[in-house]
């Protein structure tokens, strides 16, 4: 899957997700990347979120939504896109997932579910700074 | 670390990124953006998690889901289930802008799709065909059934639904390789 959010010099955000979804799902399976909230959410008067992983489970705690309305109200995306990840957590401590954040003055930040074989989630990062897509990484808490 | 314009993506995916960059480089839209970004994931088959010819379902098709989300105006398109079409984000933005709906679903929105113009073809793959096979040589696992008999841990279907409903803890088959 991938999730990808841009904002442009003035601000004006968009997100975008696509995939093909969970290997031997049942047919007619969704995951959360086509559900607005879920996948991806951008409003481009406080930030945008895009996630990944089992969407079985992260669909139900719109952590995309979530992560965009703690910007709004003053999180750095770093620390958004923890407490959306924490939230999950607290009920599904063991899911596989990760999450980017971004808000309308560049800054961004991730975060991530550690589980056995997944302590670190990468992502990709270009801006006017690097001018050349980054690789980052965020170790999963 | 701000600085904008801005790409961000989930998994080291680097030529999407690079391509949302390019469009936003030569003054494209942060939509235009986006779609080009995902398109060009769906055709390199990014970690086969993205496109055609991956995460085969239990009958051995692959389905696309795609979601684009205009953050000024709060417009959204998605498809999910989306049958014979690789440009499933390319689906999604013809969802948002030539239809009042946010989602449509299955093989109606591959009708529209075509409507709109996308070719329709098989999104098998030789690739896809193998990891099917190899499911159906494993006993059909992993398997995401529950409550069903015959027992879905070990056996392939056709299930019925078992009488009662007993509580077990969910395995977790998600992975780097399978996620949305």
């Amino acid at each position: 899957t991938i999730g990808m959010l841009a904002v442009d010099r003035d601000g004006h955000m968009a997100a975008g997700t696509s995939t093909n979804g969970m290997t031997h799902k049942v047919p007619g399976r969704v995951g959360d990347s086509p559900i607005v909230g879920a996948g991806a959410y951008a409003d481009s008067s406080a930030g945008g979120a895009a996630a990944t992983g089992d969407g079985d489970i992260m669909m139900r705690f719109l952590p995309s939504y979530l992560a965009v309305e703690l910007m709004r109200a003053g999180a750095d995306p770093s620390a958004a896109c923890k407490m959306a990840i924490s939230r999950i957590k607290r009920h599904y401590s063991e899911f596989f997932g990760a999450i980017i954040c971004a808000n309308t003055t560049g800054h961004y930040g991730a975060a991530c579910n550690k589980t056995p074989g997944f302590t670190r989630f990468h992502y990709m990062v270009s801006n006017s700074k690097s001018d050349a897509p980054l690789l980052k990484s965020v170790d999963c808490v | 670390h701000a600085s904008l314009p801005l790409v961000i993506n989930t998994w080291p995916f680097k030529n999407a990124t690079a391509a949302a960059w390019r469009v936003l480089q030569s003054g494209g839209s942060v939509l235009d953006a986006v779609e080009r970004g995902c398109a060009r994931c769906e055709v390199e088959q990014c970690d086969g998690s993205v496109g055609y010819g991956g995460s085969p379902d239990e009958s051995g098709e692959t389905t696309l889901d795609a979601l684009i989300m205009n953050g000024d105006t709060m417009e959204v398109g998605a498809v999910a289930g989306l049958r014979r079409i690789k440009n499933a984000i390319g689906v999604a933005r013809a969802v948002m802008e030539r239809t009042d709906h946010t989602l449509l679903v299955g093989q109606s929105a591959s009708v529209f799709a075509e409507n709109m113009g996308f070719v329709a073809e098989d999104l098998t793959t030789n690739k896809s065909l193998n990891i099917f096979s190899q499911w159906l040589q494993s006993n059909c696992q992993p398997n995401y059934r529950k409550n069903v008999f015959p027992d879905p841990s070990a056996s392939c279907g056709p299930y019925e639904p078992r009488a009662t409903l007993k509580r077990t803890k969910r395995a977790q088959h998600a992975s780097r390789l399978s996620h949305d």
